[in-house]
């Protein structure tokens, strides 16, 4: 379950924001106040920005009012629909109305929080539907005044697939934790550590750490980088960016990474291994890699679909996991070459699924240094003229 | 060979007497359920007779896109949830 895309997006980097009228519940400066911070929570994610104008029309017009007002969705009074918007269009497009039948308040737990409301509906200005994930910005229900507001997951996940990600550093918390300190997201009232620019063509690394698909979305890990490629397996505008910037205190030069059926994202470094909720990191870790049943350090990891199982591979042999029961199946290790194909190669680098959106086929991918090799599921073979170079047929090198 | 999937069927619940609703909470029902998109608009022209499988079949989207448990009647967890202050938008664009 995640974020909705309307298909309408803006097509231009700035995009021009007006307010027709005030509510008399706040101050001017207060309610300006709010409406800019909830603009910058999504400009903060991508590279658009957004400028105030006075007169003549803008991209999204902000105004209040009470029941009917100037378009077909009558306000209904006090509670139930607080605020409405207009995906990006003419006119009405972008367009943020909010119900003054509220008590509209900033930076307190009564009434309703403009803000957290306004962050809302600006997310539908750029685009955005409503969100299946409760947690997120982007979920239909109000969910109240939240200090030191950060934009989640899931609403960063979407912004970003329509408008890609804002270049740029934020910066990075050491990749060790320092015993004691609490986790959390990057401060960024910290100075911006003058990081060297990654190489001539950064989608061009010769190989990579780990490749995991997370939320439908394929990630690929490389050192301190992650990029994040679309449905039909392109990069994201923007990317790779630093993890830090994305993950809370990843480790660098992963060794694996998957989603688990459960939706938690396991992320593996030499002889432990790190559980996430979505980009947050459960403080009880990391663990041993070796209570799950496996050998010191892994290769690879591969979730097999719906059926809770997980294929771990090391060098050239693998390991059935039982996400249910929490133990490997028995019987196991196994060499890959006995049950999958002899030209799998040992000692992999990562390994992923992915499908093939036209034909709908579902393709096993090992990756080993800079090539590829594409195996398909349906046969229990790796295809002919394989292995290939995965720079140039994934990232368009 | 790796494992085949496996769909576990989800286990659907019928309407238990513990869960009717009177006409004014089914009447509120519908049309929350109309103006978020979980039901089609009535057509003005031909009237709106609505069964109550329709219904249930409605509440059954709601609860599964919020992640409650499919029950397909309108229980304790599923009008808290409806009874929330939210955006006027729908969930399901038509």
């Amino acid at each position: 379950r995640r974020y909705a895309h309307t298909g309408a997006k803006w097509d231009r980097r700035e995009i021009t924001w007006k307010i027709r009228n005030y509510s008399p519940d706040l101050t001017t400066s207060e309610i300006i106040d709010a409406l800019r911070n909830a603009l910058q929570i999504w400009g903060d994610a991508i590279p658009n920005t957004f400028r105030r104008v006075h007169v003549g029309s803008a991209d999204i017009e902000i105004s209040f009012s009470v029941g009917l007002h100037q378009d077909d969705y009558p306000f209904d009074g006090p509670g139930g629909t607080l605020a409405h918007a207009f995906f990006p269009g003419d006119d009405l497009g972008g367009d943020a109305h909010f119900d003054d039948d509220e008590q509209f308040t900033v930076n307190a737990y009564e009434g309703t929080n403009l803000f957290i409301v306004a962050a809302h509906e600006f997310g539908h200005s750029l685009g955005l539907g409503h969100s299946s994930e409760i947690t997120s910005l982007m979920a239909a229900f109000y969910q109240g005044y939240k200090p030191n507001y950060e934009l989640p997951y899931d609403d960063h996940v979407g912004i970003q697939s329509l408008y890609g990600a804002r270049q740029g550093s934020i910066p990075s918390l050491p990749d060790v934790p320092i015993a004691g300190a609490p986790p959390g997201p990057p401060r960024p009232d910290l100075p911006v550590p003058n990081t060297p620019e990654p190489g001539p063509d950064p989608h061009c690394a010769n190989s990579y750490n780990a490749i995991a698909k997370i939320r439908g979305e394929l990630m690929l890990f490389k050192g301190k980088s992650f990029w994040r490629m679309n449905m039909k397996g392109e990069p994201l505008e923007g990317y790779p960016i630093d993890t830090s910037r994305f993950w809370d205190q990843l480790p660098v030069k992963l060794d694996a990474a998957y989603e688990r059926i459960d939706d938690k994202i396991l992320f593996f470094k030499g002889s432990s291994y790190w559980e996430y909720f979505s980009t947050n990191r459960d403080p009880s870790f990391p663990h041993p890699i070796r209570e799950l049943g496996l050998p010191d350090d892994i290769d690879a990891a591969l979730p097999w679909g719906d059926t809770g199982k997980t294929y771990f591979f090391k060098g050239d042999l693998y390991w059935r996991y039982d996400e249910i029961k929490k133990e490997v199946d028995s019987g196991y290790p196994k060499k890959v070459a006995d049950n999958w194909d002899s030209a799998v190669p040992s000692n992999m680098d990562t390994a992923f699924r992915f499908i093939d959106v036209e034909t709908k086929t579902w393709y096993t991918y090992f990756v080993r240094s800079k090539k590829y090799w594409r195996f398909d599921e349906s046969r229990g073979k790796v295809d002919k003229g394989y292995p290939r170079s995965f720079s140039e047929d994934w990232m368009g090198c | 060979a790796p494992a085949t999937s496996t769909n576990e069927p989800g286990d659907e619940d019928a309407a238990s007497p513990a869960n009717l609703v009177t006409p004014v909470q089914l009447r509120s029902g519908y049309n929350y359920l109309t103006k978020y998109g979980f039901l089609p608009k009535p057509n003005p022209l031909a009237g709106s007779l609505l069964s109550h499988e329709e219904f249930n079949e409605g509440i059954r989207a709601f609860q599964e896109f919020y992640r409650l448990p499919v029950t397909g009647v309108l229980d304790q967890s599923t009008s808290s949830l409806m009874e929330l202050p939210r955006c006027g938008l729908p969930d399901i664009m038509p």
